[in-house]
């Protein structure tokens, strides 16, 4: 099936949301 | 099992598979057994999701500051960071070592690739570790099956990739069957 992947910059942008905190 | 099971939270970013932040510390002066290492295994957070694992990761110290003899580990939920579980009995891990001062960035980089899937190997990937110890640190990336070795090339090339690190670095594979009878530990 499909996997979830992430790039290393999309997940430094998830970093500063305020749902990470 | 009664622990409740972790799930992305509304409007999260969801991962391919839930993972567990475990921490460990030596004790000075204490036998190293299977037992005692399994004993000194703390579970630190388990996340589904981008958002639960930063809500994790930023609140644990960086690697590289902490001190003496400790190690974190990060593996898929389920695996326990042991050569005995059932994911790793037949697998193995590649070893980097680095020189101190590069353990928190290598260990991020690390980490990043592996909660994203960047490695492309289905579901060959166990975990990884950051052993901090006083001369060089050590990275260990660990997978079910040592004696695939286009999959253990794979993860090498991937690892050697997002890793950026000096081309003569020196990585070595090795089995845990071979980690067991050598009752070699970092």
């Amino acid at each position: 099936g499909t996997r979830i992947v992430y790039e290393r910059h999309f997940l430094m942008q998830c970093r500063n949301s305020p749902l990470a905190k | 099992e009664s622990r409740p099971v972790v799930k992305p939270g509304k409007g999260e970013h969801p991962l391919q598979f839930n993972y567990c932040f475990w921490f460990s510390r030596r004790t000075p002066g204490k036998q190293t057994s299977s037992s005692s290492y399994d004993q000194n295994l703390k579970n630190i957070g388990t996340f589904a999701s981008v958002e639960q694992f930063f809500a994790n990761y930023s609140h644990i110290a960086r690697p590289g500051d902490l001190s003496g003899h400790s190690d974190y580990h990060l593996f898929k939920e389920g695996v326990r960071p042991m050569w005995e579980d059932d994911a790793n009995k037949n697998g193995g891990k590649w070893i980097v070592r680095l020189k101190k001062g590069l353990a928190s960035r290598c260990w991020e980089n690390l980490v990043f690739a592996m909660i994203g899937e960047q490695f492309m190997v289905g579901e060959e990937i166990c975990g990884a570790v950051i052993s901090i110890r006083y001369q060089e640190d050590i990275l260990s990336l660990w997978n079910r099956t040592a004696h695939d070795q286009q999959t253990t090339s794979r993860i090498r090339d991937t690892l050697k990739r997002i890793l950026n690190l000096p081309p003569n670095t020196i990585m070595e594979y090795k089995k845990h069957s071979e980690s067991l009878s050598d009752n070699s530990s970092f």
